[in-house]
């Protein structure tokens, strides 16, 4: 039976989620 | 290349020429007019000096003033190229530059590599992706136990750090976003494509003759 690890997601995946690095807001009239 | 006439100075006077920031962006002298009508706005939102100050960066980005953020003061800090505490149009429409569909891979690793060499020192340091993951959970609302932060951050840098020197270099971030794709999503705007048509309004300002182009 293969191991059942996590998969452990890397931190800049997470970071990468914040509404503050999305510059879209710019184009939303 | 567009011929532009004198009598646009006028309206761009002070600031950077559209022919010569089309010539080294990969926007076209129509869709670098219409960013003009953006950041004239947002440059007249609380001060109407011709310059994006933090306030007005926030306010358009966040519909909020005063949202003060890690993510965000970074993101004005590599918009401010000349780290006035202003945002000029020429640095504004170079900055935006990365962001669009056509820009390199190479330009968007570089700068968000600076985004995340919170402290610039040309390396991105394990405390340094910690309180910004510690920034995104306080956004989220989110918890997690510190021995999963810490996890976490054991995961990313056995997979980034290949050097195993504690710090993510230039060339290991260039190889790790090469093998995570995804993490170079925040990178690209796709509404830059369309610029032109979400500020049609640079057309009643334009006095490039386009034909020439």
């Amino acid at each position: 039976k293969g191991s059942d690890s996590p998969t452990i997601i890397n931190a800049f995946q997470l970071i990468g989620m914040s509404s503050f690095l999305d510059l879209s807001g710019f184009f939303e009239l | 290349m567009g011929c532009f006439h004198s009598t646009a100075a006028r309206e761009f006077s002070g600031h950077e020429n559209p022919v010569k920031l089309a010539s080294e962006t990969a926007f076209s002298v129509s869709e670098v007019e219409a960013l003009f009508e953006l950041f004239k706005r947002i440059s007249s939102s609380v001060v109407d000096d011709g310059l994006i100050n933090k306030e007005e960066f926030q306010l358009a980005l966040f519909q909020n003033r005063k949202k003060e953020n890690l993510f965000a003061n970074r993101i004005f800090d590599l918009f401010d190229v000349k780290r006035k505490g202003v945002i000029d149009f020429g640095d504004f429409v170079r900055s935006l530059n990365v962001f669009h569909p056509n820009a390199s891979l190479e330009d968007k690793t570089d700068f968000s590599f600076r985004l995340y060499d919170m402290d610039c020192t040309g390396f991105i340091e394990r405390q340094e992706v910690k309180q910004m993951l510690i920034a995104l959970l306080c956004e989220s609302e989110m918890k997690l136990a510190d021995d999963t932060i810490e996890m976490i951050l054991d995961q990313t840098f056995n997979d980034a750090d290949v050097d195993r020197d504690g710090k993510i270099d230039k060339t290991e971030w260039s190889d790790f976003v090469i093998k995570n794709p995804s993490l170079l999503k925040i990178m690209t705007l796709p509404y830059l494509r369309d610029i032109t048509t979400t500020f049609p309004s640079f057309v009643f300002n334009s006095e490039v003759d386009e034909i020439a182009t």
